[in-house]
């Protein structure tokens, strides 16, 4: 087991709810079904450490007291750096004790179907709630099994009346609070290192001279590599990281973060993470690079000509407009001008492929609606296909190559954390050029 | 090397941050996740989950990453001890 290091120094503990499942997404489950189930839930802590439980109802006024543990149903964003995520995904989560008001706080997502012994399509209530308020009295996560704090939802337990935490569960809550019927409950302060105090917080530093740079668009180079987002222009970039979140609004310097490019470099024109050993493909001009994580590998740059790329025309490709692996079937795509080439960059007997596929190169028009040239190109999210051009994104479902719908949304907005401009007019669609937009103001 | 697709990697990546097994960035140092990190990552959440230990996203990491689960991190105060033994150098 795992203890978080923190614990209630007392074990007369007071609990109420603030709300209760949505009827219409968890029927069947009504409020006093809930309140038997999490005081049911309590009565296997309560079973095996010397602690006790109250639940504080609502006042004549009918306002719910507050109490140590206090339970809600909530939805998405609620406020507490948790925020939950529709149906599946994260089920609930509760705050180790202490003195915070959030402290023991807990939470299930409201977008769940409760239930209790119900279908595989619902979660049990009660197996949750066991699990949270284990939490809520200091364990962490553990890896053993059997354990009811394992992190993973376990489908429900088999007899709620007769449920019995496993000795994992019991041994980590005795080393709290102490043995049921001991002589002395509460137990002692258990041995293990106590987290440090967070640091104190910074203030906002801001970032006036890069917010133009930032906002206004126009990158040279966009990458998926190991999970976040690199947007390259001049000499520096930003990262955008899965949640949405910036590294920092602050551009980093080539120089200083990718070791190996020529002096000066202040341009970048594609990059891309190579799906079979994870190493880092820069495109600048006529050559190009391997990195080993931020470094560049010995024998690097090579001509671009290695890759094979001729134009319809005849001539020798001599600049990567854009690179990306396409999540729909794991092939790495090279652009150039109006055209574009499909590479198996599997290693089959030993050796890397570095010839395009037959029956390339191909016409970016194929792409329905992306604008040509490009600036950069990413699979994310859930494999979808990202098309990045000036301030202007637009994205195509996994697998998809043309769908009706293809409306260009804000880069500087939707990844880079800028305000939205004042003006409603909406960018022009590459796919109709000289056609108006009406929205519904217009 | 990875066997996912760049969505499941992308996915992966942040999964193990979410839950404690990678850092999260930090924006004074704005290192680079290396492959070897992010394997190692992949190899205590094996570990913790259960599961072989190939350190790769193969198909039974990437079903147990999409299993339904508290929102809690598995691994807690990873950033702090990293922060620590950073100052304790210094």
């Amino acid at each position: 087991y795992a203890l978080s290091g923190l614990k209630w120094d007392k074990t007369d503990l007071t609990w109420s709810i603030h709300s209760y499942p949505n009827p219409s997404t968890s029927p069947g489950l009504a409020n006093n079904v809930v309140e038997d189930l999490l005081t049911r839930a309590f009565k296997a802590w309560s079973d095996v450490a010397p602690l006790n439980f109250h639940q504080l109802r609502r006042d004549s006024n009918g306002a719910t007291a507050k109490g140590d543990i206090r339970v809600s149903f909530d939805s998405m964003f609620h406020e507490d750096g948790y925020p939950f995520d529709g149906q599946g995904g994260t089920l609930a989560h509760a705050f180790f004790p202490g003195t915070l008001d959030i402290s023991g706080d807990t939470h299930f997502d409201d977008d769940e179907i409760w239930s209790y012994a119900g279908d595989s399509r619902s979660t049990d209530l009660f197996t949750v709630a066991v699990h949270e308020f284990g939490h809520a009295l200091g364990l962490s996560h553990s890896s053993s099994d059997p354990s009811i704090m394992r992190p993973y939802y376990q489908g429900p337990v088999e007899d709620i009346a007769h449920f019995k935490l496993a000795m994992d569960d019991r041994l980590a809550i005795q080393q709290l609070y102490g043995v049921k019927d001991a002589d002395r409950p509460g137990g002692d302060d258990p041995d293990f290192p106590r987290l440090p105090s967070p640091p104190p917080p910074r203030p906002t530093q801001h970032s006036d001279p890069s917010f133009q740079e930032r906002c206004q668009g126009g990158f040279d180079a966009i990458g998926n590599i190991r999970g976040e987002v690199f947007f390259f222009k001049g000499a520096q970039f930003w990262r955008t990281q899965r949640d949405g979140s910036l590294v920092s609004l602050n551009p980093a310097q080539i120089k200083n973060f990718w070791i190996g490019l020529p002096e000066g470099t202040n341009k970048i024109d594609a990059v891309y993470e190579r799906k079979s050993d994870s190493r880092i493909i820069f495109f600048i001009g006529s050559q190009y690079w391997v990195f080993k994580d931020t470094v560049a590998m010995a024998g690097y740059p090579r001509p671009l000509s290695d890759w094979g790329m001729k134009k319809k025309s005849g001539e020798r490709v001599n600049r990567v407009d854009a690179a990306f692996i396409w999540a729909h079937n794991g092939k790495t795509y090279l652009f150039s001008g109006g055209e574009f080439w499909r590479f198996n960059e599997n290693i089959e007997n030993g050796q890397r492929t570095m010839q395009p596929e037959q029956g390339y190169p191909r016409e970016n028009t194929l792409w329905e609606g992306m604008p040509a040239p490009i600036d950069g190109i990413i699979s994310w999210g859930e494999g979808n296909t990202y098309f990045f051009k000036d301030n202007s994104y637009w994205m195509l479902t996994k697998g998809v190559l043309n769908q009706d719908d293809v409306t260009p949304k804000s880069i500087a907005v939707d990844w880079l954390r800028c305000p939205a401009p004042p003006s409603t007019s909406t960018p022009a669609n590459p796919r109709f050029p000289k056609k108006c937009t009406c929205n519904f103001l217009g | 090397s990875t066997s996912a697709e760049p969505d499941q990697y992308s996915r992966a990546v942040d999964w193990l941050g979410r839950y404690g097994y990678l850092p999260r960035p930090d924006p004074y140092t704005s290192q680079l996740l290396t492959k070897e990190g992010i394997e190692e990552a992949v190899r205590i959440m094996q570990r913790f989950g259960g599961l072989r230990e190939t350190g790769k996203l193969d198909s039974e990491t990437l079903k147990l990453m999409s299993k339904p689960r508290c929102s809690l991190p598995d691994i807690v105060g990873r950033d702090d001890i990293l922060r620590r033994r950073r100052r304790r150098k210094r």
